[in-house]
């Protein structure tokens, strides 16, 4: 962990981010 | 200095998404590749500086892997994935699973996602060569792609991307990619110059 990138791990958190958000609004219910 | 002190990782994402949500063609995601120099070996290198992925069609497709070898790629990237989201919060067993890392991950999802582990020497690759010949290189068409002497356009393509573009901006490389064929735009051309011009003291 101590390892990521500051850079990366900001850019993967706003991927985590926005996955849930465009999975939420897929989602059938 | 001022400059320097309006580039960082917050204004940087903002100008990535205005960029992408503001545009009138689909673009699936902007990557922003930083440049350095390695003082030990004087070597240049593009890396990544920060990334926005809108996604695409694709992604509203929920497509299940039909055959073994589909089923295995989808296990492995989940399972990276997994591993991904433990690092980011701090640790296996860090967060409960949910959809976001057991739902299946999308070719251009993945695409995005191996972006951030590359970076591009002394002008290899089209970030690069966008870099080193300060001109952009705009490809359109997966034909184009296929061509392309760079293995980065050439795996795009082959993730489901059309359209490619690497513009030379400040002290670093805007890429753009999209599953749509695009061509050239003077329109978005100007944009990237004004939401991109890190000598600006203005804040876009």
């Amino acid at each position: 962990n101590e390892d990521l990138p500051m850079a990366r791990k900001k850019s993967l958190q706003r991927f985590f981010e926005k996955r849930k958000e465009r999975l939420t609004a897929l989602a059938p219910y | 200095p001022l400059a320097a002190a309006y580039f960082n990782q917050e204004t940087l994402q903002q100008r990535l998404l205005t960029l992408i949500e503001g545009a009138r063609e689909t673009w699936t995601y902007a990557i922003f590749w930083q440049s350095s120099v390695d003082v030990a070996s004087g070597v240049s290198l593009l890396g990544w500086g920060d990334g926005y992925y809108k996604g695409c069609e694709e992604d509203k497709r929920k497509q299940k892997a039909t055959n073994p070898a589909a089923a295995a790629e989808q296990d492995h990237r989940k399972r990276v994935l997994r591993e991904l989201n433990s690092l980011i919060s701090g640790g296996a067993g860090g967060s409960s699973p949910d959809e976001t890392v057991e739902e299946e991950v999308t070719d251009t999802e993945w695409f995005f996602l191996v972006s951030m582990t590359q970076s591009f020497v002394n002008g290899s690759g089209l970030p690069g060569q966008a870099f080193f010949a300060d001109a952009p290189n705009w490809i359109a068409g997966a034909d184009r792609l296929a061509l392309a002497p760079c293995e980065r356009a050439r795996q795009a393509r082959e993730l489901g991307l059309q359209t490619m573009v690497c513009v030379p901006v400040g002290t670093g490389v805007l890429e753009l990619g999209s599953t749509d064929v695009i061509h050239q735009s003077l329109e978005l051309m100007n944009k990237i110059r004004v939401l991109f011009n890190f000598n600006s003291f203005e804040i876009p």
